[in-house]
Order: structure tokens, then C-alpha cells, then sequence
């Protein structure tokens, strides 16, 4: 995967946890996707709690795209 | 280091979200 699609990728799902493109996510997205994705709400929890870097409530693009890019090298994609 | 510790717990849970989103977006099942 290239850079720009990781970039573009990332961008994607930071939009489809901000659905209403308001430029952060906070925890009520996040359990938005409890029925849209195989995770639970105590899962998807500990998701946004990972990703929250700074521990503020809020995830920017950032520190999404940081989560993202850990996940990618560290565990490559089937 | 907090983050750090949590995110080694976490790491399964953040590549399991990944993998969803992966597959949400691709429409694998």
C-alpha cells in the first residue's frame, strides 16, 4: 500500500466515524459503530481510549491516522 | 507510560476495529 492510499484510507474511515464531518470524533461516534462493525460497545471503547493519545475526548485526524499507521506496520493486512 | 501500556492491551481490539473497517469498506464479510 502506497502512501497516498494509506492516506486517503485513512481519511475514509476517520469519515465514516465522523459522519458529520465536524473534523474530530468523540465517544458517541465511536459507539455509533457498535452496530455497524463486529465490536462491542466496551471494545469499541477501549478503540477510542487507544487512539486518544492525548486523553482529551476527542480523536483528531492525527491521532487517528497514528492508530491507523501502528496497526499497519505493525500487523500487516491479509 | 499509560499509552503505552494501553496500547498493548488494546493492540488486538485496534487491529480487530481496522480489520472491520477494512472489510466494511471493501464489503468482504
Amino acid at each position: 500500500m502506497g502512501q497516498n492510499t494509506i492516506l486517503e484510507k485513512t481519511r475514509e474511515f476517520f469519515q465514516m466515524c465522523d459522519i458529520e464531518n465536524k473534523g474530530f470524533i468523540n465517544r458517541r461516534d465511536m459507539q455509533r459503530l457498535n452496530g455497524e462493525l463486529p465490536l462491542s460497545a466496551e471494545e469499541l471503547e477501549n478503540v477510542f481510549d487507544t487512539l486518544d493519545s492525548d486523553g482529551n475526548g476527542f480523536l483528531t485526524l492525527d491521532e487517528f491516522s497514528s492508530g491507523f499507521s501502528e496497526f499497519l506496520f505493525g500487523r500487516k493486512i491479509s | 507510560d499509560p499509552n503505552m501500556k494501553a496500547g498493548a492491551a488494546n493492540e488486538g481490539v485496534l487491529a480487530n476495529f481496522f480489520n472491520s473497517l477494512l472489510s466494511k469498506k471493501t464489503g468482504a464479510p
